[in-house]
């Protein structure tokens, strides 16, 4: 799986 | 959400606070790296341009607006209301040796290839080292004040929780997101030794001081 582009974290 | 992250996010809340309270109590800023709380504000600026263009989670955007909030803060006590108190004569790491590379890696290695991205990238480079001018600081002076100490400790603890948190998000959600971890990884390194001294002497009631 690619990296998500949305950072979801802080 | 994992309780590592979410432990980490709080461990990473409760530091900033703590150096507020300390800055705020005694009315204060001496033995604090103002050049460090510049970088985190560069830091947090930097990576949450996103609150502008994509919804998380209400959790995500008020815990962004609290680290923004804050950080700015710190940076007008140090700059501002508590100046005099300021100990710039020891606050002398050259940022240009932090941004340029970080500047340059962030444009070498990245996701893709546009601001927004090239943002977020540069803003965890930054955030591995941000701390050195504050470890600067102390092996300038050789000592730090118990609750320079406190912060220093839940901010390292903030970034061991994260690589906790990455463990588990791989192994239950096969997510992982390489810039981060590899910057995690370098950040958590930097907090190693100051760990060791505030394992071994400030939780026996020492104060922190190098020999």
């Amino acid at each position: 799986q690619e990296p998500s582009k949305t950072h979801d974290e802080l | 959400m994992n309780v590592f992250r979410i432990l980490g996010d709080l461990s990473h809340l409760l530091a900033i606070l703590i150096l507020l309270a300390k800055m705020w109590r005694s009315k204060s800023c001496a033995g604090i790296s103002g050049k460090s709380q510049v970088l985190f504000a560069l830091v947090f600026s930097t990576r949450y341009l996103d609150l502008f263009f994509v919804f998380i989670s209400l959790y995500n955007l008020v815990m962004k607006v609290i680290y923004l909030l804050c950080s700015y803060i710190t940076i007008y006590m140090i700059y501002g209301k508590l100046r005099k108190t300021y100990d710039r004569e020891n606050d002398t790491f050259r940022l240009e040796f932090l941004l340029i590379p970080v500047i340059g890696l962030s444009f070498l290695e990245n996701y893709d290839f546009i601001p927004t991205e090239l943002l977020w990238t540069f803003s965890i480079y930054l955030e591995a080292v941000a701390i050195l001018p504050q470890l600067f600081m102390i092996s300038n002076t050789g000592e730090a004040e118990t609750i320079t100490t406190h912060y220093l400790f839940f901010l390292g603890l903030y970034r061991a929780l994260y690589l906790a948190n990455w463990i588990w998000r791989y192994h239950t959600e096969k997510f992982y997101d390489q810039i981060a971890i590899i910057s995690g990884v370098v950040q958590t390194i930097f907090y190693c030794d100051f760990f060791y001294l505030y394992i071994t002497k400030v939780l026996k009631g020492k104060k922190l001081s190098l020999p």
